[in-house]
């Protein structure tokens, strides 16, 4: 039984137990969003206090890229940084905060130069930001694009939230509808990460999807072919698609895979809250474990994990489905018309746009990322 | 020559929340992101996929930043034709990144607005908040267009993405309707 998700919340659901730490001195981890939020580092030790007595963990943040000033926390920095340390228990943690940015600069472009300019930079990033396609020129798209894959050649691993408007919703100029992808969401170098509900709020039960969970198919960039195959099981498959007008179906699909997004307790400016939901919580939750899992191949002289998605996508054909929990139940939000009537797509069996390859079981997706 | 738009679209589009505060002085300075054109994009992407892929003999075999820098430095035409551009009005205090493919310089708004053909520079206001940004479109000089992906700092508004808050009771009337195995 539980009042909300905490750490030992997550930690049972994915199976993680005390000895799911990090060991190695010099792994780390980083989280970033460029809301201009600034996190405290008294909010982090005060969530541990509360929440991390059942596994090692570190209480501070080792570093902080930017500015952070002496302002109110902000609801998603302490979401980010607390639940990133929680999965990713005492791995050493970067924070990139953009509070207090010079006026005409784009806080997320910023941080893309940093990665440019910095030899030395964590192996996992976890970033909860996002705008619609159509609000972005292919211009500049195309250019972040090149920005991730030069992030992957380095070995980086950048998880994107996939959003929190379901399939989201656009009006074309001729009066109709079609849904709304997300970018970097829908880049193809990023591993994008969806959201689920328990099935009963109050137990550590399966998994349904979380209906505000972002998903779909991008109108700018291809499908990679490490999930062409995947994602047309899905299309052949789905019991009920919506009317292919709404949707690109030749265009990357998201997410890749999931984790809980819905009624998280965060403490922030020292107040314990609770009902915090949306995928910025559940990238980080994922980007903690991938950490982890680097920890373990790094200590057996691997290299770390990278750009995540052409392994993700094998698992299955490799046999290891258990890697990761199948959510194949409820649906996310669309457009509220006549035709789709609210609904977006349905999570089905393995991959679907809702929640990709469903939430990770840590024990199984550690034994299928780390060769015998 | 003729000045061409490097990102003609989408609409400029000021977010709902932030409210015009007029247009800055001519000395206000404004920091603009010139993002240069690369070369070796193929070669990164075929990269990407033999270190990224399980099967690949060449897994986990990262590249260095220095190594990205050598894949997909700008051109010296590039750089030579971005720099000359900059110093033809004036602009020194820029700085660059380990891959020599951005620029990040400082401009008074009015240089910045003869630099970039059409752009605006307008402050808003939203809460606490503050930016500079164009309402108008910019573009640069053709002889420029193959040089330059993009300018930052001129459209684009800070991010807006908000935790979702919910009622717990919501949750549970939510919960029934998962049962129902009904969308909500």
């Amino acid at each position: 039984f539980h009042l909300g998700v905490t750490p030992s919340v997550i930690r049972k659901r994915y199976n993680m137990t005390g000895g799911d730490v990090g060991l190695l001195p010099n792994n780390s981890q980083a989280c970033a969003q460029f809301l201009e939020q600034y996190f405290h580092q008294a909010d982090v030790a005060e969530f541990m206090q509360l929440f991390g007595s059942s596994f090692a963990h570190r209480s501070q943040v080792d570093r902080v890229i930017g500015r952070q000033g002496k302002g109110k926390a902000g609801l998603e920095a302490s979401l980010d940084v607390e639940y990133i340390m929680s999965t990713g228990a005492n791995i050493s943690t970067w924070v990139f905060s953009n509070a207090g940015r010079h006026e005409s600069q784009e806080p997320f472009l910023a941080w893309l130069l940093l990665l440019s300019n910095m030899s030395s930079l964590p192996w996992v990033h976890s970033v909860s930001y996002g705008d619609d396609e159509d609000s972005l020129s292919l211009a500049y798209m195309e250019r972040v694009n090149v920005e991730f894959m030069k992030a992957a050649a380095r070995g980086l691993t950048i998880l994107f939230a996939s959003g929190d408007d379901g399939a989201g919703c656009r009006r074309m100029p001729g009066g109709n509808h079609t849904f709304r992808p997300s970018f970097p969401a829908s880049s193809p170098y990023v591993t994008t990460v969806g959201g689920t509900s328990f099935k009963n709020p109050f137990l550590v039960t399966a998994e349904v999807t979380d209906y505000i969970s972002g998903g779909g198919f991008s109108n700018v960039f291809p499908m990679p072919d490490y999930q062409a195959a995947a994602v047309k099981r899905f299309l052949r498959s789905a019991s009920k698609l919506p009317p292919s007008s709404y949707y690109n179906s030749s265009g990357r699909a998201y997410p890749d895979l999931s984790a809980l997004s819905d009624n998280y307790w965060v403490v922030t400016n020292r107040i314990p809250l609770p009902w915090v939901s949306g995928t910025s919580a559940s990238t980080p939750v994922v980007g903690g474990m991938v950490a982890l899992i680097n920890d373990r191949r790094l200590q057996r002289g691997l290299a770390p994990l990278g750009f995540l998605n052409p392994a993700l996508y094998q698992l299955q054909e490799q046999g290891h489905d258990a890697a990761l929990y199948d959510v194949t139940q409820g649906c996310h939000l669309s457009c509220l018309d006549g035709t789709v009537q609210g609904q977006g797509f349905c999570a089905g069996p393995a991959w679907d746009p809702v929640t990709g390859w469903g939430t990770p079981n840590f024990p199984r997706l550690l034994r299928a990322l780390l060769p015998p | 020559g003729l000045a061409l738009q490097p990102e003609p679209e989408p609409p400029c589009r000021v977010p709902p929340g932030w409210t015009p505060a007029g247009r800055v002085d001519p000395g206000h300075e404004v920091q603009l992101t010139f993002a240069l054109r690369q070369r070796g994009a193929g070669r990164l992407s075929q990269l990407v996929r033999a270190v990224s892929d399980p099967r690949s003999p060449r897994y986990g075999k990262y590249l260095s930043l220095e190594q990205v820098r050598d894949l997909v430095q700008p051109s010296p035409a590039t750089l030579t034709a971005v720099l000359k551009w900059l110093q033809g009005y004036g602009v020194e205090k820029c700085s660059s990144v380990t891959t020599l493919d951005f620029l990040e310089c400082l401009v008074p708004a009015s240089t910045a607005e003869q630099l970039l053909p059409g752009a605006e520079f307008h402050r808003y206001v939203k809460g606490q908040r503050s930016v500079v940004r164009s309402p108008l479109r910019y573009a640069v000089p053709e002889e420029l267009a193959e040089h330059v992906d993009f300018v930052g700092g001129l459209h684009r508004f800070p991010a807006e993405r908000k935790v979702v808050s919910r009622a717990w009771a919501k949750k549970e009337m939510e919960s029934k309707q998962h049962n129902g195995a009904r969308a909500v």
